[in-house]
């Protein structure tokens, strides 16, 4: 999948601001 | 140990009772247990006070303190449920309830809403959606045209308003998700059902405090 083929919602939420499993990582 | 962990715990401001907290969320008391022990490791980060300062948050989400990240911004407003500037565990564990695999899907799509309404007006909107959109852009290495962005933005709103009144409701954003639900993959966190295994110290010191 492409940015351009994504819908916004789809691109934002790729961001590492909301992948909160690396507060898991020891 | 276990003794320790709750004389230790109950002096530290904004804590609560593992049994209050295992029955507002989905987690068991073992759970809330060793949510506590992953908890302490970041509040402890740079002030040890038993709070969870923004700049904990972004060294634990991103290992580097200094990082400012929009939806990290964002995500740590809404775990700040007292809008005091810090997390405190009650709040840490009710928020983490959301992202439990067993949560309410109704509860992770509120979420996620409220994520999104930058300005808290009810509704996500245009501005709020290509601000977004930028802010992404701004911490990837996407380089993408303002005319490209504006063509993403645009194809993402006449399909997300439905009712057609330039902005984005509860209802168009619930409808939107079922549509495309690899946007709520993020919250969903799959270690959350492991967590006792991810930090088994109090739940094994716990046990033996149990059994004794």
């Amino acid at each position: 999948t492409t940015p351009l083929t994504m819908n916004a919602f789809e691109l934002i939420s790729t961001s590492q601001g909301l992948n909160l499993s690396s507060l898991f990582e020891k | 140990m276990g003794c320790l962990y709750s004389k230790n715990a109950r002096n530290v401001p904004g804590y609560e009772e593992p049994t209050v907290l295992a029955a507002e969320t989905p987690f068991t008391v073992d759970e809330v247990q060793a949510l506590y022990e992953l908890f302490k490791k970041i509040s402890s980060s740079i002030i040890d006070d038993g709070l969870i300062h923004k700049e904990e948050f972004q060294l634990a989400l991103f290992r580097n303190r200094n990082r400012r990240n929009l939806f990290a911004d964002r995500v740590f407003d809404l775990f700040d449920l007292k809008r005091n500037g810090v997390i405190e565990f009650g709040e840490f564990v009710r928020s983490l309830g959301v992202f439990h695999p067993n949560a309410p899907m109704a509860d992770k799509i509120a979420f996620a809403f409220r994520l999104y309404d930058l300005r808290h007006t009810g509704y996500i909107e245009r501005e709020e959606l290509k601000e977004m959109v930028l802010a992404l852009l701004h911490e990837s290495d996407l380089v993408l045209s303002d005319d490209v962005v504006e063509m993403i933005v645009d194809k993402t709103f006449k399909d997300a308003d439905t009712k057609g009144d330039g902005r984005i409701d509860q209802e168009e954003w619930k409808e939107f998700v079922s549509r495309y639900p690899s946007l709520m993959k993020n919250m969903t966190l799959p270690y959350l059902k492991d967590i006792t295994l991810a930090f088994p110290s109090f739940v094994l010191s716990s046990e033996v405090e149990d059994s004794e």
